[in-house]
């Protein structure tokens, strides 16, 4: 018997860039 | 295979990739439309979406990597981000791009499109960043 293999689930916000401006403050 | 020294991208932009939404839905990642990030965005608490506007691609020094100057959100604040050629933004109402959409479909088989200069891609910032 083969284990069934389990499939990666990645987060929605992992394939969009932090594109955060520095803050100047 | 590449070498081991090879920068390469995360898994998660190879066809097929399983993702969740913010709401648990699961979608491929060749499947996401602008609405899913929208609306995942909107259930979070820490994220905020905002517009980043393609200002210009250079080429880099570095062999595969290009230098993309965006201008981001409503203030159009000034970032650049170096990134392979073949890594993916998601433009609004348009979907993956990249600097090469050739290389992207060769290593990903992700489809894609050309990445051009005043794309409005997606990106996040932090909410209470204040």
């Amino acid at each position: 018997n083969v284990e069934p293999r389990s499939v990666p689930v990645f987060p929605w916000h992992s394939l969009v860039p932090f594109l955060a401006p520095t803050q100047s403050d | 295979p590449p070498p081991p020294s090879a920068p390469s991208l995360p898994p998660y932009f190879t066809k097929g990739s399983i993702i969740q939404l913010a709401d648990g839905e699961l979608k491929r990642v060749e499947d996401l439309k602008t609405e899913d990030f929208i609306q995942s965005a909107e259930i979070s608490n820490e994220l905020k979406i905002d517009s980043s506007t393609v200002e210009r691609i250079d080429s880099s020094h570095t062999p595969n990597f290009a230098i993309i100057q965006f201008a981001v959100g409503e203030h159009r604040s000034q970032v650049s981000v170096e990134v392979l050629v073949e890594y993916p933004f998601f433009v609004f109402g348009q979907g993956w791009s990249s600097c090469c959409p050739e290389r992207t479909s060769q290593l990903l088989e992700l489809p894609c499109t050309k990445l051009s200069v005043g794309d409005v891609c997606i990106s996040l910032t932090l909410k209470n960043l204040r």
